[in-house]
């Protein structure tokens, strides 16, 4: 079945907070052009599915969102 | 593996710690001999030792704490994010926080972190190591449920180490002692010998070297289970697996951990139905599917899921046979047969090995099926048996298989 709007949100939200924590994601709050945003997420998404051997679609599916809640050591994967 | 930017490192061999508080969860000795065995597993393969302090300031301070506690990094809550800890250097630099906010255990459960776990791969980063992708690596990530009783560390965790540290000194490092509490304490210089009490006899660690595996050719060795898997032979002992493939002429080496994590090691019995490529595993009463490197969900379950009799609380052997679609399980002399097709155990079992695998006069450690015969294991022996004709054919070295 489609994914519920609200929970689709939800797990953005969770997804972006993840990616901040462990992969220096940092999302340009007042940045005008969101597409810019979403790519860099994209490839932050992908970056975090090649670490852990999924596949690469840059889509933040069930299996990458299972993964991102796995419990889990607090020390990024990837840092600057 | 990898380090941190500039790989920090401790620039001496001797490094303190020191434990500030405790969680409730756990009893204080268990907390103590969980971070002292964490430790052990890396000086075991370093030059470093590990010396305990009671008071003022050490090298590695390890704390439980929640929410946030005085770092940048606020814990989270139950799950998610269970420890850090930080790369070599001063201050805060090598400390270890645990979120306070888990439930720690000393045993690995499914209602729990294990403590010993978490906190060898944290002193991991206190001593200068990042995340590694490799699945099954100490240094992964996420936290995986394995059973710690003889745990190795992973083959790219030594490498990891060894790239910052080196192999240990050739003479084999002393296993550290804690030093025994005094108050206050400063740091006591190690060669300062202090006065031992009758009771405060020295904390041996656990061995200074882990248990090795056997020799592929030692003419005493027997196996705990055999299975094959997807046309390879893995023989298990202990954590250990040899793993024979069709392609290559070596005997690999492995541990069970760098195939399935979360399995426990020393298993009873295992065996593989081919046409669901799916290998069964059994530990005690319960067992666990996996096809491939997957652990299939659910499990483990009870063995009398299968039609076993409560009497029955672990078996020896099991082996599948591919043109009848059985599978035997072998519990001391007697052995049942199991229908895959139907899921049921057939009736008129369990009967006597002896009566219908001749030469079979014993219980059973391990069973394969290979070439049409089956091979029944027995301490350092193996029963080449022709099924159909009832024969048996042969009596081997259990390790025939390794080309000795």
């Amino acid at each position: 079945f489609p994914v519920a709007p609200e929970k689709e949100k939800e797990d953005m939200q969770f997804a972006k907070k993840y990616l901040e924590n462990f992969y220096d994601f940092k999302e340009e709050k007042h940045s005008l052009f969101k597409a810019k945003n979403l790519s860099h997420m994209t490839d932050k998404i992908r970056e975090m599915q090649s670490f852990f051997g999924l596949e690469m679609t840059g889509e933040l599916n069930q299996k990458t969102l299972d993964m991102m809640k796995q419990p889990r050591c607090g020390i990024p994967d990837v840092r600057s | 593996y990898s380090t941190f930017p500039h790989s920090p490192t401790w620039k001496k061999e001797d490094v303190t710690y020191r434990i500030l508080n405790y969680t409730p969860d756990m009893l204080q000795a268990d907390v103590e001999e969980a971070i002292a065995r964490a430790f052990q597993l890396w000086s075991s393969v370093t030059p470093l030792r590990f010396t305990r302090v009671y008071g003022g300031q050490a090298d590695i301070m390890i704390s439980f704490a929640a929410g946030f506690h005085g770092d940048f990094y606020s814990f989270d809550g139950p799950g998610g994010t269970l420890a850090h800890a930080y790369p070599p250097g001063s201050g805060i630099g090598g400390d270890a926080h645990f979120d306070e906010d888990e439930n720690w255990t000393k045993f690995t459960t499914y209602s729990g972190y294990n403590l010993f776990l978490v906190a060898a791969h944290e002193l991991g980063h206190s001593l200068g190591l990042s995340h590694s992708n490799v699945f099954g690596a100490l240094m992964y990530p996420i936290y995986m449920a394995v059973d710690t009783r003889n745990y190795q560390l992973h083959q790219d965790d030594i490498d990891g180490i060894q790239a910052l540290y080196g192999p240990p000194k050739e003479s084999d490092a002393p296993p550290t002692k804690a030093f025994p509490p005094q108050e206050p304490t400063e740091m006591v210089p190690a060669e300062a010998p202090t006065p031992m009490s009758p009771r405060e006899e020295p904390t041996e660690m656990t061995p200074s070297r882990p248990p090795q595996r056997p020799d592929d050719c030692d003419p005493h060795l027997t196996f705990d289970a055999i299975t094959t898997l997807r046309g390879e032979t893995l023989f298990f002992k202990g954590s250990y697996v040899w793993r024979k493939s069709p392609y290559f002429s070596e005997i690999e080496h492995d541990t069970i951990s760098s195939f399935w994590p979360s399995l426990i090691s020393g298993f009873d019995a295992a065996y593989e139905v081919d046409k669901r490529d799916r290998v069964l595993f059994f530990k005690d009463d319960q067992y666990w599917a996996v096809s491939g490197y997957r652990i299939d969900s659910g499990f483990p379950k009870p063995i009398q899921n299968l039609g076993f009799p409560s009497s029955v609380r672990k078996i020896d052997a099991a082996v599948h046979d591919q043109s009848t679609k059985r599978t035997y399980f072998f519990v001391g002399n007697k052995y049942w047969s199991f229908n895959e097709n139907t899921q049921s155990m057939e009736r008129g079992y369990p009967r006597k090995i002896a009566a219908d695998f001749q030469g079979i006069g014993h219980p059973i450690d391990a069973a394969l099926q290979k070439n049409g015969y089956f091979y029944f294991f027995h301490g350092s022996s193996q029963y080449e048996v022709d099924i159909k004709r009832k024969k048996l054919i042969r009596i081997m070295k259990s390790n025939s298989w390794f080309n000795c």
